[in-house]
């Protein structure tokens, strides 16, 4: 089946959960490309506390759990 | 389970609550039992008591804000983050906020069950973090409607708050609380499974109130609570087959079926199973599959197999025949069935049966970690 690309929406509303939940910091400039590994690592820690297979990238899975509602406290211990 | 960092607990076991406000979705004595209920699903098991007061300051504070509602951790507006709560420690530690522009809900509705989600968050309040169980109720994602009356804590939770507070001393030894229910492990060598479907593709493997997904670009099999994605099933189903005539997915338990179209029952549904043209003395369907040769799905009930014709919707003549007798080697009963790549697999306590319908040979004998990698 062909593998559709995450919207800009999936994007948006990815950094926000990673933010909330995974503790994503932002990062600009000459430190986006830290950001982007960041981003990799976070999504790739989210999957496995989801036991979803680990592909540090927003497919179809991941998105549709950021997606579930759930609590607003942080899966990592702040 | 887990904890937060430093472990946070209480210094003390009678523990105040107070709720400061009321949702406007539900009365406020379905509020007070809701919350009351969700702190008793702690108490019962750890030596935790909790008294409500009116006034002044309470260890757990109870209220609903919608937005920013003074804690800068704003919530976000309906969906999403339905309520958050604080680690045991002074001031705001303990609280609970919910954020009011979910509906919240008493019963089973549309909308978020309070005593669910409280539940969950008074967890926090004692000092548990979350779980990567998917049956705990200390999992990060609402799992749906369960009755306050007859809620049981899952063994993950339990495990959790007695290793900070210890278990509850009070238990009357002659009659003991029901046994708090464990998740099915796919790994499990002596896993029995309730049922087996196709659904668009995917493989669902069904077991108590939990499925494992299973599509083949995945390695791994996803384990999902059941009425997270269909509120209105039963847990503990009997049987299940995808029609090849109009790939709906029919759910049997007891003398019920319900229809699925994807992630919605069809409405009309359940139906008896006599709308099937099952026998009115059939009380259970232990297993189903749809035959993509014959277009014909094979009911399995006790010892016995029935041959339902789908394009016409009538039950083929001639039938029950002996299982043995339309699957040489197997014989008793059947628990779950389903078709893949052409052989039929028929599961029978922790087994798997390869079947060839065409040869009518039993080909291979296989555990369920065949299917469900682990």
């Amino acid at each position: 089946v062909p593998l559709l690309s995450p919207t800009e929406e999936d994007e948006t509303l990815a950094d926000s959960y990673l933010k909330r939940f995974y503790n994503l910091t932002e990062q600009v400039g000459s430190k986006a490309r830290n950001g982007l590994f960041e981003r990799y690592e976070k999504v790739s820690e989210m999957q496995r506390f989801f036991r979803l297979k680990v592909t540090g990238t927003l497919d179809h899975e991941t998105m549709h759990m950021m997606k579930k509602p759930r609590c607003g406290v942080p899966d990592v211990a702040a | 389970f887990s904890t937060f960092q430093n472990s946070p607990k209480w210094q003390t076991n009678q523990l105040t609550y107070r709720i400061v406000n009321y949702t406007p979705d539900m009365s406020a004595s379905e509020v007070d039992f809701s919350i009351e209920k969700a702190l008793q699903v702690w108490a019962k098991v750890s030596p935790l008591t909790f008294t409500r007061i009116y006034s002044g300051n309470a260890d757990i504070m109870v209220s609903f804000g919608g937005r920013e509602h003074g804690d800068f951790y704003p919530f976000d507006g309906p969906d999403g983050t339905l309520a958050h709560a604080f680690a045991p420690s002074p001031g705001i530690g303990g609280d609970a906020h919910f954020d009011e522009d979910e509906t919240f809900t008493f019963g089973s509705s549309r909308g978020y069950n309070l005593f669910m989600v409280a539940a969950h968050e008074f967890g926090h309040s004692m000092g548990l973090s979350h779980s990567n169980d998917v049956g705990a109720l200390m999992y990060p994602i609402y799992q749906g409607y369960n009755d306050p009356n007859t809620y049981v804590l899952p063994r993950d939770d339990v495990n959790g708050i007695q290793s900070l507070y210890g278990p509850n001393s009070d238990v009357n030894p002659d009659k003991p609380d029901p046994k708090p229910p464990t998740t099915p492990d796919a790994c499990d060598p002596t896993l029995v499974l309730d049922a087996v479907t196709t659904l668009r593709g995917e493989q669902m493997f069904f077991k108590d109130r939990f499925f494992w997904r299973v599509n083949s670009q995945s390695s791994t099999a996803q384990q999902n609570v059941i009425k997270t994605y269909w509120p209105e099933l039963p847990d503990n189903v009997d049987a299940a087959y995808e029609s090849g005539e109009n790939y709906n997915v029919y759910i049997f338990k007891g003398s019920q079926v319900w229809a699925l179209s994807g992630y919605d029952v069809i409405r009309g549904y359940p139906k008896s199973l006599s709308s099937l043209g099952l026998p009115r003395t059939v009380r259970k369907v232990d297993a189903a599959f749809y035959d993509e040769q014959s277009r014909k799905t094979f009911f399995f009930i006790d010892e016995n197999y029935y041959s339902y014709d789908e394009a016409r919707k009538t039950m083929d003549d001639g039938f029950p025949k002996r299982i043995g007798d339309g699957f040489p080697g197997i014989g008793g009963k059947v628990a779950a069935a389903f078709q893949n790549q052409g052989y039929t697999y028929l599961f029978k306590g922790p087994y798997v049966y390869e079947f060839s319908l065409r040869s009518k040979r039993l080909y291979r004998v296989l555990r369920n970690s065949y299917f469900l990698t682990c």
